[in-house]
């Protein structure tokens, strides 16, 4: 009936899920705090997706985010470290393997450098180190939007020497012992996906606005940079590691920070630090940490609703491997065991349109190219401390094309997992 | 591991209190 139908679904225009052209920018102000804008890497408003000859597809990007997935399953299975070596680094550092890039699709613009050079970098909570490309490009960089970083132009850059006590945080901010050239310390990352940055560990003024100012930022200047970076300028780590922006920034910001990812066909978004600004409106869960894996944020899934009633899965399903919330993975991943319940729900409240082949990792898919207008279940999350959190719409379907809209969900293929 | 991905958070203001260890949403944290 039609109370069900404005409870328990959202009723959405096709062309609201399909890339947009043209930028709309938000119009909340959110100047009270440190804050920065969040674009879509491939969305209009992002100045990087100028490069479309090079813009993933969306089949590229579900490969790109099952590669990071597998990374992170991967540390968290606590597997003995993967000793593989940068061959080709001047510098030979064994990296352990760390989480993939993926998709990488947000993006936000930092200052660099006196004077102050802007640079539109990856933002991920699910890793810990800053860095980007540095002149002279020593041995490689790829070709990126921002002009190249020059340390030599800036009258603040210094080099960190080997037997620094920062040069020693390396190891766990990147998960390689860090090297030596010379006396300067050389940091090496390696992602899940073979992508990775080398280069010589640095401080410079980082700049978050103009009233935002942090001397002596520590950083990676890259001279070897090759991988899934898109023609961003290199990625900052969000995560809990000592050398993260949160705890580089915590004596001013109290490692507090927060968010809103733009959806992809919409405008910006922000990244704020500090707790001005932040709405009253807020449900809060538990923040967890993992001893073992101290760089990632754990949350408490407790349960999931579709079009207002919550699924039948056992406590036992979400409490056997955990989770943990990522902006750098795109689709969200579920025990088997909670993913089945959630697909057969779906499924059967969207039995009315006609499904399509599946896209990548996403198997439930329908072909609307013959609506304008669809109503899809709502989707809530439930987490610990009683909290329900409904997903907007956006939040619960991809869509590749019309004829290929699909269920914004994956199962892991292990309970374990 | 179970993940919450970036299209689940798509609009949600996410709010992380890392030293008082909780994490906070509300809807339409974009618009």
């Amino acid at each position: 009936d039609e109370s069900t139908l404005k409870n328990h679904f959202h009723t959405i225009q096709i062309s609201s899920l399909l890339p947009a052209s043209v930028c709309s920018p938000s119009t909340k102000d959110h100047s009270k705090g440190a804050s920065l804008k969040v674009v879509h890497k491939h969305g209009p408003c992002s100045h990087l997706s100028k490069e479309k000859a090079n813009a993933a597809t969306v089949t590229q990007i579900l490969t790109r985010d099952e590669s990071r997935v597998n990374s992170i399953q991967s540390r968290l299975s606590f597997n003995l470290v993967q000793k593989n070596t940068l061959k080709n680094s001047k510098a030979s550092i064994p990296a352990k393997s760390g989480s993939s890039i993926g998709s990488g699709n947000y993006i936000v613009t930092i200052g660099l450098g006196t004077p102050k050079k802007d640079l539109s970098l990856i933002f991920d909570t699910g890793s810990d180190f800053t860095w980007t490309q540095c002149e002279p490009c020593a041995r490689y960089c790829y070709s990126q939007q921002d002009p190249t970083f020059d340390p030599s132009l800036s009258k603040t850059y210094k080099n960190i020497t080997c037997n620094s006590a920062q040069c020693s945080a390396l190891g766990s901010a990147t998960s390689a012992s860090p090297g030596c050239a010379t006396t300067t310390c050389v940091y090496g990352i390696q992602y899940g996906d073979s992508s990775y940055s080398v280069g010589f560990f640095g401080s410079e003024t980082l700049t978050l606005t103009p009233s935002d100012i942090f001397p002596n930022f520590l950083f990676g200047c890259g001279q070897n940079n090759r991988g899934l970076f898109g023609a961003s300028a290199g990625l900052i780590g969000l995560g809990r590691d000592s050398l993260s922006i949160v705890s580089q920034t915590a004596s001013k910001y109290g490692k507090f920070f927060s968010y809103c990812l733009p959806s992809r066909s919409s405008s910006d978004g922000y990244l704020a630090f500090g707790k001005e600004g932040t709405s009253g409106a807020l449900k809060f869960t538990p923040l967890l940490s993992n001893s073992q894996n101290p760089s990632f944020y754990f949350i408490d899934i407790t349960g999931i609703k579709v079009g207002g009633t919550t699924l039948s899965i056992s406590q036992s399903v979400f409490k056997t491997a955990g989770a943990i919330i990522d902006s750098g993975t795109v689709i969200t991943r579920l025990p088997p065991a909670a993913y089945t319940p959630l697909r057969t729900a779906f499924r059967q409240q969207m039995k009315q349109y006609p499904m399509a082949q599946a896209l990548s990792i996403l198997d439930t898919c329908y072909d609307l190219s013959k609506y304008s207008t669809v109503s899809i279940p709502k989707i809530s999350f439930l987490f610990g401390g009683n909290v329900e959190v409904p997903l907007a719409a956006n939040g619960i379907l991809y869509a590749g094309s019309a004829s290929q809209v699909c269920l914004a969900f994956a199962g892991n293929s292990a309970a374990s997992d | 591991v179970g993940i919450f991905g970036n299209v689940q958070q798509q609009t949600l203001n996410v709010v992380y209190d890392v030293a008082g260890g909780k994490l906070g949403f509300a809807s339409a944290g974009c618009s």
